[in-house]
């Protein structure tokens, strides 16, 4: 639920895609300036990449300890609203072997997300650039022998996070009607045509979840470019990817790759 | 670029050879053993209505395909499951030919057959992908078994924009209420589908996603693991 009001919210104020919604409330508390954050690209080109926090920052990866902390610049965001319902009716007859099945369902899923007044926080870029001039990267860091041994994996540095400033509500209340005379059935809550293997019932359940203030719900990061020495730049045009530079090609997957390449889809432009 | 004509044009051309590609694509689904793809076609139909486990299985896959950081146990994916959820993973895993030994899909997995994993692989990231609730109406389809019919109205959709209703392979159209089933899952892969007279009109909105080639993908490979059921 958490999931699906976030990213409701993005669609409504990141239409172009920067910011990534924060998906677990479990994430939120260490999303923090500096953070550092891996970006996974997708194995088929109709998949968005996955971001995955991590509980270092940029700081702890550095060949020297001194890095300073950020500069941080707050301003207002947004104060945000939305409510959204969606209905669905309709009767479904068809056959299933031997069984004739006659179902009826009418819902309505409500969603309401008030985040309320939001804040966002930024790391001042200029002066990031300034401090990470002549740093490098800590090779040995086992989470970039990792990376390095990954050639999907890109690491990012989170550089802005918008985040609530009071306790805010987000609450679904899912409402479904059933009627039916066979085994046809959904089976989740998301679904609002539904049926049960017999008789007419009516499910009704309320979810709420509180949210504390200062809680991150969504994220902006730069990605960065590794290079052989550890020396990294950060990737700020629109256009420039983030990676490792490889010595030599060496392919981490544990399938064979030609069984990708034989698949129709892998080399279609995105 | 612009957004007139040729674009949607270009998108229709593209959903017509995706549908055409990921049917040779999902060609290891058809060639399974009828008993292990009535097997894989059940854990398949629970997947649809439970994000939960698509998610997890999509990490398990990501796991073995291509490792995370941190290295995620098996455990560790599988901690939130139910033992249902659990045991329906497991099954997934084996039937499409997948060992994880010592609990880590990142360093002990062994594919027995890998073509048969990326297909599954195939399949389970385009049901991943699609937007909100969709994977579970396309369960309902499934139930309804109308998978092979939408299939057919894709690829008909997109050779010419319009299908028959007269044609006897989309007769499970005609009821008004299943077609809004229909409707609506195409509405959330960006496809306006609207019902004229005696036929079907399809049009990719503008500024579409990816949706209506991963619909197309996702409706392929469930047909192809449905054949027989």
């Amino acid at each position: 639920m958490f999931a699906k009001a976030t990213r409701n919210f993005l669609k409504e104020v990141d239409a172009g895609g920067d910011l990534i919604a924060v998906s677990k409330l479990n994430d939120a508390e260490g999303l923090q300036l500096l953070s550092l954050v891996t970006k996974r690209k997708g194995y088929w080109f109709w998949q968005k990449p996955k971001y995955q926090p991590l509980s270092l920052t940029l700081g702890d990866v550095l060949s020297d300890a001194d890095f300073p902390g950020p500069v941080v610049v707050e301003s207002d965001f947004v104060k945000y609203e939305g409510k959204y319902e969606n209905h669905l009716r309709g009767s479904v007859e068809t056959a299933l072997g031997k069984i004739q099945l006659n179902a009826q369902g009418r819902g309505v899923v409500e969603r309401q997300s008030s985040f309320g007044t939001l804040r966002k926080q930024e790391a001042d870029l200029q002066q990031l650039i300034r401090n990470s001039v002549d740093r490098k990267l800590k090779l040995s860091h086992s989470l970039l022998q990792y990376l390095l041994a990954k050639r999907s994996e890109v690491l990012c540095v989170l550089t802005q996070r918008i985040m609530t400033t009071q306790k805010c509500v987000i609450s679904e209340h899912i409402q479904v009607e059933e009627t039916c005379g066979g085994a046809l059935g959904t089976h989740t809550k998301t679904v609002q045509v539904s049926a049960s293997e017999d008789g007419n019932f009516v499910k009704d359940s309320n979810v709420v979840l509180e949210i504390p203030a200062a809680t991150t719900i969504a994220y902006g990061v730069i990605e960065l470019y590794v290079k052989l020495d550890g020396q990294f730049e950060f990737c700020l045009l629109h256009g420039k990817h983030g990676g490792f530079e490889h010595e030599s090609h060496k392919d981490p997957v544990h399938l064979d790759p030609v069984v990708f390449q034989d698949f129709v889809f892998t080399d279609a432009p995105d | 670029g612009s957004h007139g004509a040729s674009l949607l044009d270009e998108l229709l051309s593209t959903v017509h050879q995706a549908t055409q590609q990921s049917e040779k694509n999902f060609h290891p689904f058809e060639v399974l053993p009828e008993d292990r793809r009535s097997a894989l076609w059940g854990v398949m139909h629970s997947l649809l209505f439970d994000k939960e486990l698509l998610a997890a299985l999509e990490q398990v896959y990501d796991s073995v395909v291509g490792g995370v950081w941190p290295p995620l146990g098996l455990q560790s994916v599988v901690a939130g499951l139910k033992p249902l959820q659990q045991q329906e993973l497991e099954a997934f895993l084996s039937l499409v030919g997948c060992r994880i030994q010592g609990g880590n899909p990142s360093t002990g997995s062994e594919v027995i057959d890998p073509q048969l994993f990326v297909t599954a692989h195939f399949l389970v990231s385009a049901l991943a992908e699609m937007p909100e609730d969709a994977a579970a109406l396309l369960g309902t389809c499934c139930e309804l078994q109308t998978v092979p019919v939408l299939c057919y109205l894709l690829h008909t959709l997109s050779d010419k924009g319009v299908s028959d209703l007269g044609d006897p392979a989309l007769a499970a159209l005609v009821d008004a209420d299943r077609f809004a089933v229909v409707q609506r899952l195409f509405a959330l892969a960006d496809i306006d589908l609207r019902r004229l007279q005696s036929s079907v009109r399809g049009v990719i909105l503008k500024d579409p996603h990816i949706f209506p080639v991963v619909l197309s993908i996702s409706l392929s490979g469930l047909c192809a693991l449905s054949r027989g059921q």
